[in-house]
């Protein structure tokens, strides 16, 4: 299983259809602060499932939508998408955000529920996702956790 | 169950022993809190650099911490993997020493998992086969292929 | 009363503005949460840099946070100065561009202002009149004295 | 009001004293990860009257003692000291940590009860030290206070 390619439209500072391809060992992104790196990290986290626009920095799902400005008027929706690789088979898990804040799922263009789509990442990331992605700021929250995470892991594995 | 418990137990401190000999150049012990119940009992974490004798975490300082969070994150890996690590920036606090042992650590762990890494560090930077910039004009993100030899 | 308010209000507003300008190269607002009742009402904050129409301080990124937090500290100290101020890697979350704007605000600081700044930034580091460099061995630190020319 | 020079003695990882001749205008500390850069400011924050261990890293006052290893055995005392200069007269701060967690406080040498030097340390910070002295980790803390804290300073001094 590996990700192929991230495509984010309309999310936070992206406006325009973005698309990153991404290599099978070591993508690197770098820029000055404030540039839209972490908006891209939320891209994925959010693609992946995340359940709280408050864990993207924004207090409800429309305020992920790109806000607008002198040179170019709010977006209507924001769009992640995340095209990935298991067993030579392509598949893509696409969200879309309305400004009315509600958050629709697709799997391969097709609208899935959100229990279904929840079924489906948890293929992915058995284990969850809060070890596989991390920011500077999660390090104190990962040593203060690792004992317990470690207990349910050790436990759930045994 | 007890053995299967113990089997793992003792496959993750070996894991973190290993991770933490290259990494975080410490010792990380993990301890069962109630030896007498080990199938119910809480786990504890201690580090300590090599050389130094202080095992409690929260005498470590900022870079070492880094380094311990990285090495749980990788010996978890190892017991339970996932297809793909996405990392914002956690190099920040590292010295030009521990830089080089992260990227020699990612570099190994790219052969088994595939890595996506944003930071502003010139090293890590370096280990990148693909190398994206990011700038942004009038409040609009764009995002550019780059060359390494472009930035060394 | 409420005319020395208003005095002190509007010239820290000025303070801050003028702040955000060198450093955080963006507005800074200071607003009354309740501009009827202005002797008992909280106060707010909302920060953009240029260009960026969001002024929601939740939406900064982790560079911008810095540059806030050192734009409040030192408008803060404006109002009222203390006798010196110890920084502990506060400049870890800064590009290049931004690094260099804390170099030269805290120049500028340090003619009225005593300062004691630690760091792993090269930039920083050039500023100080004063270079130490601390090592340990054996789990004791020790201190020597830098010279600059050493380092570059 | 400037400091002049900070002395620690057994505190955390100094065990032998060290005397750090503070600059007029800009003083600079580096070194590697770990290697005792945060504990001289930890110093410095317990010299100016830190009143609680756990704001240094340690769960109580004798954690701050130079804990000994194979090289150097543990030290009776911790000591910090700040050589202040005001109106071109030097005074010198001193607090002492003892392994049974006591801890005294000494101006130009003369014990002083915890009392009087807290009032002393004010006539120096007024504001208090929460704006003076701050790390990287304090960021968020100081974006989150500044409201209450912008209120209380405006209507302090108005
Ligand atoms: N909904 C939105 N619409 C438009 N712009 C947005 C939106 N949400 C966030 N932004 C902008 O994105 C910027 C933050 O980007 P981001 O956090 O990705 O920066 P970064 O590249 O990670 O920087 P750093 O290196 O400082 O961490 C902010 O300046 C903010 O104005
Ligand atoms: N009481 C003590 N006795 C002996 N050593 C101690 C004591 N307290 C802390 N230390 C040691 O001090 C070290 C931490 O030092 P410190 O936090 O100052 O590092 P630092 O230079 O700030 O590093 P970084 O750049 O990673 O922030 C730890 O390795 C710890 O072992
Ligand atoms: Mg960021
Ligand atoms: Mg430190």
């Amino acid at each position: 299983m590996r990700i192929k390619k991230l495509e984010l439209r309309g999310f936070k500072s992206f406006p325009n259809k973005t698309e990153i391809v991404i290599s099978p060992r070591i993508t690197i992104v770098v820029g000055p602060n404030g540039c839209g790196k972490t908006n891209i990290f939320e891209g994925i986290l959010f693609a992946l499932g995340e359940k709280r626009a408050e864990n993207l920095r924004g207090n409800a799902w429309q305020d992920l939508i790109f806000s607008g400005n002198d040179k170019m008027s709010r977006s209507g929706t924001a769009e992640v998408a995340i095209v990935l690789e298991e067993n030579d088979e392509e598949f893509e898990i696409r969200r879309k955000i309305y400004r009315d804040g509600r958050v629709e799922n697709y799997i391969n263009g097709e609208y899935i529920s959100h229990v279904k789509w929840n079924d489906r990442i948890y293929e992915i990331f058995p284990q969850g996702k809060g070890y596989a992605l991390f920011k500077n700021e999660d390090i104190e929250r990962i040593i203060m956790d690792a004992p317990k995470v470690l207990k349910e892991l050790i436990h759930s594995a045994a | 169950a007890k053995k299967r418990f113990f089997n793992l137990y003792n496959n993750f401190k070996e894991n973190i022993k290993e991770v933490a000999d290259n990494l975080l150049k410490g010792d990380i012990q993990i301890e069962l809190e109630n030896p007498d119940d080990p199938l119910n009992s809480e786990f504890v974490i201690k580090a300590s650099p090599f050389g130094k004798r202080v095992r409690a975490i929260a005498l470590l300082s900022g870079g070492e911490r880094a380094l311990l969070a990285l090495s749980i994150i990788f010996a978890l890996h190892q017991v339970s993997p996932v297809p793909f690590c996405v990392l914002d920036e956690v190099d920040a606090a590292l010295d030009d020493a521990n830089t080089l042992r992260f990227v020699e650590f990612i570099k190994k762990l790219s052969y088994s998992t595939q890595l996506f890494i944003i930071t502003h560090n010139k090293r890590t930077m370096e280990s990148g086969d693909i190398l994206y910039g990011v700038s942004m004009e009038d409040g609009i993100s764009r995002v550019f292929s780059l060359r390494l030899e472009e930035i060394s």
